[in-house]
């Protein structure tokens, strides 16, 4: 819609407009704007297509820059992924995808029902792992989720699996108790197994907007996370608030959710995102 | 952060002696981005701003009061400009109805959102809310699709000794249909439809919806919402609301920190009340909206 006019104050507002609606939130806003302005006024920037893709290309370089490599799931050895996230977000949705997905690459997955609190979310999970064909550890209703998830881990590594995938129940960040039973997960986690959790996910839905940040930030203090999962971007919601936060939390997004079924995951491309933010 | 920016535009006013064009501009700037930062969307929060401004300089000197020689006292600028902020948004969010409409002999509410919004608990708090107003709620499954969705509003159902009608095979408009006709030889007042949760641009499960209002012609359709929801509070509201006509809404999972802005985007663009807040996972956690508590949220 912007090809073909000439660069005016009133593009840069339209831009700017782009960004907010998309939850960049105005401070990051202003950051990426500032430094396209300033290619502006060094006049490399001939067109308008110039300067869109300018502001693209600053917000790739962001999302680029956490600086991790790839996820720590390959090699030798069991490997533990600890799942986490305010309530609603698609945990143990995103969870089925995973597990399909990482069957696909030919790794065995083991499924740990760590919600032993919300109504029916064993039994979700249940479905999920029926529907990939995979063992699942589950407790009792009510159970410590820290020693259900350390049963998960003791049963992949007598059953030889290759990746568990820890499911937790969801939680607002503001929670003080249920953050520190997060902390204590983790703790167990790694006495279950040297290392583990080696990848922390927080699942993140794109349609959330600043508060974002303050999940990333809380869930951060009380477990190492080392990666974000952002759901429901086959929404109208942009997600755009996951620049800001790369740019101030230096944590790469792992995958995206495009919808509700098994294989609606895919892995986070920084160029597929700023294309369609502006798409 | 949002009481950041109002501070800053307060202080900014506190040094002026009146409201006037230019300090209006500068203050509303930082209005703007405490605003933003709250999650307010986009274009409500410029018709906001543009309202705050015409009060703000439209207004006679405020009058605090009189002091002991009976001369009136004037409000200092900052003050009055906060205030104006503060009044325009607690009007926005009004006027308050958390009135749910019966029908007899069977009253009903069909609960509506995007995917994880807090259908499902919602249902589960509002038939508890009912309960103590001795009403006897028949909770129904309409949501086929989610795993295990039917077996997580049969153990809120169970958690309440509430019924909860649920069958096979059935399409959502269809089994609406007959649970609500069912429901009185259930000895039930009220239906609540837990329907799946869904994307607005979604057309045929937008349409599934249409269909269930068809079928039962519901006395309520909420609209549930989550509290920390971003600018796309608006797409989603209108869209709902257009092929609906939303009765009211429910923010959700507002015992967070979450600034609740996506309320006045909702409520701004379906001119529909607030009707409740979800305040926490346990069924007793819904409260009847109140304008004041949610404004100040905002503004910080
Ligand atoms: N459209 C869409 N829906 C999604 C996506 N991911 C999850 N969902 C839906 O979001 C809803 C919530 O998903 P869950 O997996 O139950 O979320 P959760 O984080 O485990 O929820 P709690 O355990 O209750 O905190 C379900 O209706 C999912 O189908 C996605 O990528 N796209
Ligand atoms: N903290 C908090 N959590 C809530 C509130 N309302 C719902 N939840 C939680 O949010 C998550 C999602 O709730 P559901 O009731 O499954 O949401 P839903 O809209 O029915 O989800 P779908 O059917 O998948 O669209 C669950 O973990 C609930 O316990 C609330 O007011 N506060
Ligand atoms: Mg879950
Ligand atoms: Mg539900």
């Amino acid at each position: 819609a912007l090809a073909g006019k000439t660069i005016d104050e009133g593009i840069l507002d339209e831009l700017e407009a782009v960004l907010f609606t998309s939850d960049v939130g105005a401070r990051t806003a202003e950051r990426l704007l500032e430094a396209v302005k300033s290619k502006l006024k060094a006049g490399e920037l001939s067109d308008v297509a110039k300067v869109q893709a300018a502001l693209k290309a600053e917000i790739v370089d962001i999302l680029d820059g956490p600086s991790h490599g790839p996820a720590n799931l390959d090699g030798d050895g069991l490997r533990v992924v600890m799942i986490v996230g305010v309530n609603g977000a698609g945990k143990t949705t995103s969870i089925g995808k995973l597990t399909h997905r990482l069957k696909g690459q030919g790794k065995t997955v083991l499924l740990g029902a760590g919600d032993t609190f919300r109504a029916a979310a064993t039994e979700q999970l249940e479905i999920w792992a029926e529907r990939n064909e995979c063992p699942i550890v589950k407790g009792a209703e009510g159970a410590d989720p820290a020693s259900v998830l350390y049963d998960a881990v003791t049963a992949a590594q007598s059953q030889n699996v290759d990746v568990v995938l820890c499911d937790t129940a969801g939680r607002l960040h503001t929670k003080v108790n249920l953050m520190e039973e997060l902390s204590k997960v983790h703790r167990v986690l790694g006495k279950a197994q040297e290392g583990a959790p080696h990848e922390v996910w927080l699942v993140l839905d794109a349609t959330v907007g600043q508060n974002a940040i303050q999940q990333a930030k809380q869930f951060s203090e009380a477990v190492p996370v080392t990666g974000i999962v952002l759901t429901k971007l086959d929404g109208t919601a942009k997600g755009g608030v996951v620049i800001g936060l790369c740019a101030e939390m230096n944590i790469p997004v792992r995958y995206i959710g495009v919808g509700e079924q098994l294989s609606d995951l895919r892995p986070f491309s920084a160029a597929g995102f700023a294309d369609a933010l502006f798409g | 952060t949002v009481s950041k920016g109002f501070k800053s535009a307060r202080n900014y006013l506190s040094g002026q002696s009146e409201l006037t064009e230019k300090n209006t501009e500068e203050a509303l700037r930082e209005v703007r981005l405490a605003l933003l930062e709250a999650d307010v969307e986009f274009s409500v929060v410029k018709g906001f701003l543009a309202r705050v401004k015409e009060k703000a300089l439209g207004a006679t000197r405020a009058v605090a009061g009189k002091d002991k020689q009976g001369q009136k006292l004037k409000v200092g600028p900052a003050d009055h400009f906060i205030k104006i902020c503060y009044d325009e948004l607690e009007a926005l969010m009004g006027p308050v109805d958390t009135s749910i409409r019966l029908s007899k002999p069977v009253g009903s509410i069909m609960m509506v959102g995007l995917q994880g919004t807090g259908k499902t608990t919602t249902t589960g708090k509002l038939a508890a809310y009912l309960q103590k107003k001795n009403h006897r709620p028949l909770l129904v499954a309409a949501d086929i699709y989610r795993p295990a969705a039917i077996e997580q509003l049969k153990v809120l159902g169970n958690q309440l000794g509430c019924k909860v009608y649920t069958e096979d095979g059935v399409a959502p408009p269809e089994l609406c249909k007959r649970a609500h006709q069912k429901a009185k030889e259930m000895q039930c007042d009220v239906v609540i439809f837990d329907t799946a949760g869904r994307l607005s641009i979604d057309d045929a499960l937008m349409e599934e919806l249409e269909a269930i209002k068809t079928h039962t012609k519901p006395d309520n359709i909420f609209l549930v919402a989550d509290a920390m929801m971003g600018q796309d509070a608006v797409r989603t509201a209108m869209e709902f609301d257009q092929r609906l006509s939303i009765d009211g809404f429910i923010m959700t999972k507002l015992d967070g920190d979450a600034r609740g802005g996506a309320a006045l985007s909702i409520k701004e663009i379906t001119g529909q009340p607030i009707k409740f807040l979800g305040m926490g996972e346990q069924l007793d956690k819904l409260e009847e909206f109140r304008p004041d508590g949610l404004a100040s949220r905002i503004l910080g």
